[in-house]
């Protein structure tokens, strides 16, 4: 019954003791608090329906249904508890798990996600995402970047320059994040880096998602002939495994804590190993 | 000979065709994969000649791609290796450094010949079950680095013996946290 939590000097982060699932994140410099779940759900692929034949596919993402389901409403904890690192270990589901980390020093919460191989006996084809609630109140405002340089203000079931009739609630609202996403209301800013690009969304008030893998049944009759259905090297279906790197901080504060850490993302550090040790070592 | 050309090339072919979107056939997408995979062995010899020409002698360097899966042949071996890390920023970043090991307890230098903090923890079973039969180490070797601007440094590794005390110690403790 007692939360999990984990704690450097920039941040401390607890966890729901019934769900195992993140449940507030503290900024410990700025002393702002974020009541947050995160969880990792899956929309069911549309294979076309009445209203329209369009399946999802490589370029289409038409989920049959406006709400995801959940992978798990609890997972199973455990959490390794060190100087350099804590980490909590998220046991999804069998196809399914998370590491949340917090290394000394760092000002980001950094979660590392493996998705797959995505079950498909149940003759669904499935979009995974990651989706964050919060209860800033956004109203359907959301940002999202054009590869790091400008972002771009998106506004759920709008277009800036025309009147827009949303016939997707779901897809119609999802937008390219090549490495940044955020919300945020009068006073904070959740931010989430991305190691890759994705698409993101934010469809309820406080609300941020972002796709991480997808496997379907069916092409989308635009070309390709096939649907997104890779095998892997091992048969089952294709294994992904990323990370999002969060900070929550004041409105002000957070492109400082963004950009920053977004140079070390896309330019990050080239590790290369060699045998034997040696004496001086080198820097240069 | 290293050549970025190679990599250059697959990297347009991928972009141009939305490679990574998934809007090609199977075997084409397999075909970009080759594509890439081929263009970074080549840059891997470019980088060894260059890392080669800093250091001022030719080195074995060893590249290891399913590091995130917790794999690497040298450092899951070895009793002592170096980690070179090159930092390709105009300003110095501090770093964690995973990497993949066999064993309980290690001395980590920095390049300054100082010994670091340095943590031993266990591989998850979450990554056990992702690289199957190719994960030749127990756990994962934890440090903090310091990387200058526009440059590398290099950490020395040496598993040290420990005694019996010691050992059931570090034992206990990876068994706690497993």
């Amino acid at each position: 019954a007692v939360p999990l939590q984990i704690e450097n000097k920039h941040l401390h982060v607890l966890f729901d003791p019934v769900t195992g699932l993140i449940s507030k994140i503290e900024n410990l410099d700025s002393g702002i608090t974020l009541p947050i779940t995160q969880n990792l759900y899956w929309y069911k692929a549309s294979s076309g329906n009445a209203d329209n034949p369009q399946a999802s596919g490589a370029y289409i993402f038409r989920p049959n249904h406006s709400e995801p389901i959940p992978i798990a409403k609890a997972v199973q904890t455990h959490l390794v508890q060190n100087t350099l690192v804590q980490e909590v270990y998220q046991n999804v589901s069998s196809w399914c798990s998370q590491v949340v980390r917090l290394y000394a020093g760092q000002k980001f919460l950094e979660l590392e996600w493996t998705v797959g191989p995505v079950p498909l006996d149940d003759d669904y084809g499935k979009e995974i995402i990651s989706r964050f609630e919060t209860p800033l109140a956004t109203e359907g405002i959301f940002y999202t970047d054009s590869n790091g340089r400008e972002i771009l203000e998106r506004r759920k079931d709008s277009r800036e320059t025309w009147k827009l009739s949303q016939t997707e609630p779901v897809a119609g609202n999802y937008y390219p994040v090549n490495s940044r996403i955020y919300i945020k209301d009068e006073k904070i800013q959740l931010t989430v880096l991305t190691d890759r690009s994705q698409g993101g969304s934010s469809l309820l008030s406080g609300s941020l998602e972002l796709m991480v893998h997808r496997r379907l049944l069916f092409d989308d009759h635009r070309g390709v002939g096939e649907p997104l259905l890779e095998d892997g090297a091992y048969g089952k279906g294709l294994i992904v495994r990323g990370s999002h790197r969060l900070f929550v901080d004041s409105v002000e504060a957070s492109a400082d804590l963004h950009r920053l850490q977004a140079q070390v993302e896309f330019m990050a550090v080239q590790t290369v190993f060699a045998p034997g040790v040696e004496s001086p070592n080198h820097q240069k | 000979k290293g050549d970025s050309s190679m990599l250059k090339r697959a990297m347009a072919v991928a972009q141009h065709h939305d490679a990574v979107s998934g809007t090609e056939k199977q075997h084409v997408a397999n075909d970009y994969a080759k594509r890439l995979a081929g263009g970074w062995d080549s840059c891997q010899i470019l980088i060894t000649n260059a890392m080669a020409s800093l250091m001022g002698r030719k080195e074995h360097f060893v590249f290891c791609n399913l590091l995130n899966i917790s794999v690497c042949q040298l450092t899951a071996t070895s009793s002592e290796f170096r980690v070179i890390l090159y930092n390709s920023l105009g300003r110095n970043v501090q770093t964690y450094v995973r990497v993949p090991v066999s064993g309980l307890v290690f001395n980590v230098t920095d390049p300054s010949g100082q010994n670091i903090p340095n943590e031993v923890v266990p591989i998850s079973n979450f990554t056990r079950a992702l690289s199957y039969d190719e994960t030749l180490a127990n756990n994962e070797l934890l440090f903090q680095a310091s990387v200058p601007p526009l440059g590398f440094c290099v950490y020395s590794v040496t598993k040290t013996s420990v005694d019996p005390l010691q050992r059931t110690k570090a034992e206990q403790e990876l068994h706690r946290a497993k």
